[in-house]
């Protein structure tokens, strides 16, 4: 019989946390014409027995946090991206020449244990 | 210290070797521009998309390079003909291609500047050849190689865009090669042209207005996996 998880807050839950930086603050708006900064998302939270069933969570992480109540030894399932969402970046070389790049996977949009 | 490392590996990601310093932003194509934004907005509405399919141009690439031309006007006493009007050797730098990139399209584009610049328009004829031989100094010009293009412009009017693939491929992976083209603008049908100065004229206004530029889409294969075959 699973033990219940202790009660935990929402706020330390796995969930995506937002975090824009400006690439005005780290000088790089002298050669990136376009975004002006960058969604640097990311995941963090704990993953507690009683979550996995509730959250996007994958049968791995359930079954992973109900070998963690059992057995505190095992680890927690950890928090991660779910859904990911690319960027482009149009900026210029150290010839003048303007480059225009697909990056896929850059932000992330959703987490899960 | 920590933000110097992180910055150079953030710049190498970016496949640059050091954080670039450019005097002033060039003037950002509007095809690059729609590309740019047509990509945010369908990041934005998280549609799917292709990140390696460039529609607008039609060909699979998720790195655009617009490469300036850094060649240099060439001045012979004797024109080799008396309707010529201006010679260019056009050189551009490829070394910014990665070797693991795959290139799919390199497009010339020459900006012959606004019609409205001619009031009776000439007829141009434009001369494109390879420069296959290292320029001698005191020779005038490089000698003309293979030709690669001989076209009339009837009317000069913003663009006009020439395909360089192939020897985009060849100077990109034989680098010694890349001795730049020979670019060549006669005028025709300078007889009933009337004076000379108006050639004069227009071909000063033509070096004037001349913009040189090569855009070159690659395909990064560690971030484009071949395109998956559609099932059946």
């Amino acid at each position: 019989e699973a033990v219940l998880a202790p009660k935990t807050s929402c706020g330390s839950l796995c969930h995506h946390h937002q975090l824009f930086i400006n690439f005005q603050d780290l000088g790089w708006h002298k050669w990136i014409i376009a975004p002006k900064g960058f969604m640097a998302n990311y995941c963090h939270g704990d993953c507690p027995f009683s979550m996995t069933t509730s959250l996007n969570s994958s049968n791995y992480a359930f079954m992973q946090a109900l070998m963690h109540a059992v057995d505190p030894e095992i680890p927690q399932a950890v928090c991660i991206p779910t859904k990911l969402s690319p960027i482009s970046m149009l900026y210029q070389d150290n010839d003048d020449n303007v480059i225009l790049r697909h990056y896929e996977d850059m932000v992330v949009d959703e987490c899960g244990c | 210290q920590t933000f110097q490392f992180q910055e150079h590996v953030f710049l190498q990601f970016l496949g640059l070797d050091k954080v670039p310093s450019p005097q002033k932003f060039q003037p950002v194509p509007s095809v690059l521009k729609k590309i740019f934004r047509d990509q945010e907005a369908a990041a934005t509405s998280g549609d799917s998309q292709d990140l390696c399919y460039i529609k607008d141009l039609g060909t699979r690439g998720n790195i655009l390079r617009l490469l300036l031309d850094q060649g240099l006007f060439l001045y012979s006493e004797k024109l080799p003909q008396a309707s010529s009007c201006l010679q260019k050797q056009l050189y551009f730098n490829l070394s910014a291609i990665q070797d693991k990139e795959q290139l799919t399209m390199a497009q010339l584009g020459l900006d012959l500047g606004p019609n409205t610049y001619y009031k009776q328009g000439p007829e141009l004829e434009l001369a494109l050849s390879l420069v296959q031989e290292p320029h001698v100094w005191g020779q005038s010009i490089p000698k003309p190689g293979k030709m690669l293009v001989l076209q009339s412009v009837p009317w000069p009017q913003g663009v006009v865009h020439f395909n360089l693939l192939d020897v985009a491929k060849d100077w990109n992976s034989n680098p010694q090669k890349n001795l730049g083209l020979l670019l060549e603008i006669l005028v025709k049908g300078t007889r009933d042209w009337g004076v000379n100065f108006q050639l004069q004229d227009t071909c000063a206004r033509l070096r004037q207005s001349l913009h040189a530029s090569l855009l070159v889409v690659s395909l990064n294969p560690e971030q484009c996996h071949p395109s998956s075959r559609r099932r059946r």
